[in-house]
């Protein structure tokens, strides 16, 4: 549901952008 | 009032700084929040937390996780849906997130969802304790009598570390054997005491 408490909502957000990140890092090319 | 908001706000720093600043290879570190419920009881719970990964051993990918296709679908299928709620977007194609989920990712997640009371679990345990609890290997930790340990285990990790401090546990999961270090808990001690 979207009663997600802020704490939580704010690390899932991290953990997803930093995934994000990671997923689509750049290629030595 | 302000200066707890403060700390809040560095929890995220605080954590990142323990875990790329040691010499050991952590996979993700958590904050477990001290409270009191409704009812009066003790209970940790999720403050914060960083995740690190797997060593990256230069191939640019993930470690692949040992688990099913249906684990892997039931996996993405939460993911997806934690994007959209998160995201507020119902997009159907990211493929960040159709990405395979590794083992210790989704051990992270899971942890999101979980709270330790009087003294249960590896953080309950240091912090009823204010002692901590370094349990290193596969076989201590398959064989704890701690429910979260035995989950660490099953997902790969080799090392949890539950270091108490002035209002919460800080935890440390490695999917290597780390051996006890005074150093790594100084640095919890001097990073985490909110007191001063």
């Amino acid at each position: 549901n979207g009663d997600l408490p802020i704490a939580r909502k704010k690390s899932l957000q991290r953990f997803l952008d930093k995934r994000r990140e990671r997923l689509t890092c750049a290629s030595p090319y | 009032p302000s200066v707890s908001l403060l700390n809040q706000e560095t929890l995220q720093q605080r954590l990142q700084a323990l875990i790329e600043g040691a010499r050991e290879n952590w996979t993700y570190a958590i904050f477990w929040q001290s409270s009191y419920d409704y009812s009066g009881t003790a209970v940790l719970g999720w403050g914060d937390g960083y995740y690190k990964g797997e060593e990256d051993k230069g191939k640019g990918k993930l470690k692949a996780s040992s688990s099913t296709a249906a684990e892997q679908e039931h996996r993405k299928k939460v993911l997806r849906e934690l994007n959209s709620l998160i995201s507020g977007s119902t997009s159907p194609t990211d493929d960040a997130v159709d990405e395979e989920v590794t083992d210790t990712e989704w051990f992270f997640l899971v942890s999101m969802t979980q709270s330790f009371v009087n003294g249960g679990g590896l953080p309950g345990q240091a912090f009823f304790n204010s002692s901590p609890v370094w349990v290193a290997g596969s076989d201590r930790l398959a064989t704890s009598i701690c429910e979260r340990a035995r989950q660490g285990q099953v997902f790969g990790l080799q090392t949890m570390v539950c270091i108490p401090s002035a209002n919460g546990v800080v935890e440390l999961g490695s999917t290597e054997l780390i051996t006890q270090s005074s150093d790594l808990m100084n640095k919890v001690r001097v990073l985490f005491n909110f007191n001063n």
